[in-house]
């Protein structure tokens, strides 16, 4: 956050924004459904803060090595933990000598922490990762109380039971939680919403019914499309981006040439020594070369820097590399693979600089062409600014939404890439009190702590206000005005797929204009139209519902994207808007329509005034295109010259419907 | 032996005070497990704030039962989610 909030232009040092207009989103509180917390991490002191907010009625419970009295304070106002559903799955006892964690609300993982800071994390000045990202971390909103629901454990990737996820949440909506953050996610395929096992969305049903917005990761399954998670239309579902900062680090090759790889390499320069490529002689036809299955029997390896190439993004070959190369005596590792955006350091500070596959064969060619190859590997540098361009993050989630494909899915995309944080001593990553972590996970806090400011500025909004205020305003390029790509194999420009809205603009989302709003009404509408039975709708919602005798169309959930999976006749859909700007306003539609398909808004122009503060609108849509289609992508506006209210529309064209294309 | 957490989903609840809530929990849970002790001992959580329902021990014959009591949404074995 050294970066991510100036980036997002919420500096505070910016003589207006919505920052200041919220006073750092005092007397708001994030309730996080995590690993637990640190306490005594610095970014939780509560230095200037007023009394806690008069609508709190959750408590911080002691346990194991967490003092309620002493580890809560002004910032961290609540703090629990959930662990009788974990237990109770598991049939051995929960060891913490083996799997080191506390029974209590104290972090191991530092995931909690970490997440905390990001949304509602204290001002700590000159903070960094061994010199590396240097500033003042701090979370979106800084004078936001926090609330920790510790519901996650150490085992392996960290696990969470339903059970008592769900208890949290039961908890925070009666502990009186503003807006509530889960970096969470579970396994493909997915769940449906309300019969099945997800139990996020139900929790997360009851709390947006009660009007406390709830901020999911869509999880790191990415690039594949069909991968986002946490799909209910009433959850605000967060992709991942990268950041205007990058770590390059020098690798000079003895031809004097000079590429810059990526790493989180703060160790000692390795000065110029021999380079090689792991090759296997004569005709042995397996890859000597290959990151995750070095074969080092032919190669002089000591004291030497090893190259290697892998087709994965993940860092799993990176590990498997450089432990390898350092059980042969190898003094680094350079691994060519297409970008995952995941960097962290390697143990003991052994260089590992990862470079992409183009500049991997320049320097396979310098190897090849040269009797003695040499480099020289230098610690990693802190690059800000411009040169760098944003991109969504290989590991993000894409859609399209496999539960509903007509709910756009992510909903909006936020920095998730190399975000420092607070984090756990217990975190082999952890530095002076501080890691870099990625994942959509450290994108999810970042629109929880928006939407804690958003909540500050406007108490009255729904979830789905606030959701439309983030998404109709979002940045389509990075805010330079540069193109947000999309990581992947290969790279392109970034869709609603990828990014929902866009990039989060919480200055614009805070002045919106016009928002589709929607309540439990809408919600119901959707559950029928996606073919719950009125008994289980009824009881979900606590009120005699029916489903009216027409089947409700998905299309028409008042949702601020248009997304249409199956077009093949025309279609006409509805949507309505609420004015939240200057009472007296006129709007008009500015439509770029996907390519091939047309579409026409009625009416053209919106007045309001004070009387009129809603408008229904109709969108028809049609199709030139002959054949099945991929997705095209367009976008529909509404602007009063001072407001640019924007739905991304996508549009499959389906002339025979429910059929796998695969020739 | 062959018990697993099984979420039972309620909905909204009908009752502002959670513990007429937590008791209606476990009349369901005992009427089905037998006695009252019982469903104390299966018992693991008792949703009685935002939405009503419960988390409990039970067998999948012992969920099929509790399935079909009125008032009943759904019954959904736990399931584990992970750090993203």
């Amino acid at each position: 956050t050294t970066r991510s909030w100036d980036y997002l232009g919420l500096s505070p040092s910016s003589p207006t924004n919505l920052l200041h207009d919220t006073n750092l989103g005092d007397g708001i509180v994030i309730g996080l459904l995590d690993t637990g917390i640190w306490p005594e991490s610095k970014v939780f002191n509560d230095e200037g803060l007023g009394p806690i907010p008069n609508q709190w009625k959750g408590q911080c419970v002691s346990g194991e090595s967490f003092n309620a009295s002493a580890d809560c304070n002004k910032k961290l106002i609540g703090a629990k933990w959930y662990i009788d559903g974990f237990l109770a799955e598991n049939k051995q006892p929960f060891n913490t000598t083996d799997s080191p964690d506390f029974l209590s609300p104290r972090d191991v993982f530092g995931h909690g922490t970490h997440t905390s800071t990001i949304a509602g994390g204290s001002f700590v000045y000159n903070a960094s990762y061994r010199g590396l990202g240097l500033g003042s971390v701090r979370g979106g909103a800084p004078r936001a109380r926090l609330a920790m629901y510790k519901v996650c454990w150490n085992v392996p990737r960290g696990q969470c039971s339903s059970a008592d996820i769900l208890k949290a949440f039961d908890d925070a909506i009666h502990d009186g939680v503003d807006v509530i953050s889960v970096s969470l996610g579970t396994q493909l395929p997915l769940f449906s919403e309300v019969d099945d096992r997800d139990t996020i969305s139900i929790g997360s049903f009851h709390a947006v019914a009660k009007g406390i917005p709830v901020v999911c990761g869509a999880a790191n399954e990415g690039p594949s499309a069909y991968t986002v998670e946490n799909t209910a239309p009433w959850i605000l579902t967060v992709a991942a981006t990268t950041i205007d900062r990058s770590f390059p680090t020098p690798i000079t090759l003895g031809n004097n040439l000079t590429i810059l790889g990526q790493a989180i390499f703060a160790g000692k320069e390795v000065g110029f020594t021999g380079l090689v490529y792991p090759e296997n002689p004569g005709l042995i036809p397996s890859l000597a070369g290959v990151c995750e299955s070095l074969l080092l029997n032919n190669t002089p390896v000591a004291g030497n820097v090893v190259l290697c190439f892998t087709t994965v993004a993940s860092r799993t070959p990176v590990a498997t590399a450089v432990s390898s190369v350092r059980a042969a005596g190898g003094v680094g590792v350079i691994v060519a693979k297409s970008p995952g955006d995941v960097l962290g350091p390697c143990s003991n500070e052994f260089p590992c600089i990862e470079v992409d596959y183009e500049l991997g064969t320049q320097i396979l060619f310098y190897i090849r062409s040269t009797r003695s190859p040499t480099v020289k590997l230098s610690p990693s540098a802190t690059l800000v600014g411009k040169p760098i361009s944003t991109k969504v993050a290989t590991f993000s989630s894409r859609g399209p939404n496999s539960i509903a494909p007509a709910i756009l899915k992510p909903d909006i995309a936020a920095p998730g890439v190399s975000i420092l944080a607070g984090s756990s001593p217990y975190d082999s990553f952890m530095d002076g009190g501080f890691a870099l972590h990625s994942g959509t996970s450290m994108a999810t806090p970042h629109v929880s702590g928006i939407v804690a400011l958003l909540k500050a500025l406007h108490s009255n909004w729904s979830p789905a206000a606030i959701r439309s205020a983030l998404v109709t305003t979002a940045w389509k390029t990075d805010p330079f005005g540069e193109p947000i790509f999309a990581e992947g194999s290969p790279q392109k420009v970034a869709n609603p797929f990828d990014y929902g809205g866009g990039l989060v603009n919480p200055n614009k989302a805070a002045d919106p204009g016009l928002i589709y709003d929607m309540g439990t009404e809408d919600y119901i509408k959707y559950l029928c139209a996606v073919g719950y039975n009125t008994s289980a709708i009824s009881q979900l919602v606590g009120q005699t519902t029916a489903c009216s005798m027409v089947k409700p169309s998905v299309l028409d959930v008042n949702l601020p994207s248009i997304t249409i999976p199956n077009l093949r006749e025309n279609i006409t859909l509805t949507r309505s808007v609420t004015n939240v700007g200057p009472v007296n306003s006129v709007y008009k539609a500015n439509i770029d329509p996907p390519p091939g398909i047309s579409v026409a808004v009625r009416p053209e122009t919106l007045v309001f005034n004070s009387t009129i503060k809603t408008i229904s609108f109709t969108v028809a849509v049609s199709t030139t295109h002959q054949v099945n289609t991929g997705y095209y992508f367009g976008s529909l506006t509404w602007t009063d010259g001072e407001h640019l209210v924007t739905s991304p529309i996508s549009v499959r064209t389906q002339i025979i419907q429910y059929y796998t294309d695969g020739n | 032996a062959n018990s697993k957490v099984h979420i039972v989903y309620m909905g909204e609840k009908h009752h502002h005070d959670p513990e007429v809530v937590t008791s209606l929990h476990h009349d369901m849970l005992a009427s089905v497990l037998g006695s009252k002790e019982a469903a104390y001992d299966s018992m693991v959580y008792s949703y009685k704030h935002g939405f009503s329902g419960f988390a409990a021990k039970v067998t999948e014959s012992q969920a099929q039962k509790i399935a079909e009591l009125p008032g009943v949404i759904r019954v959904m074995p736990s399931h584990f989610y992970s750090l993203q």
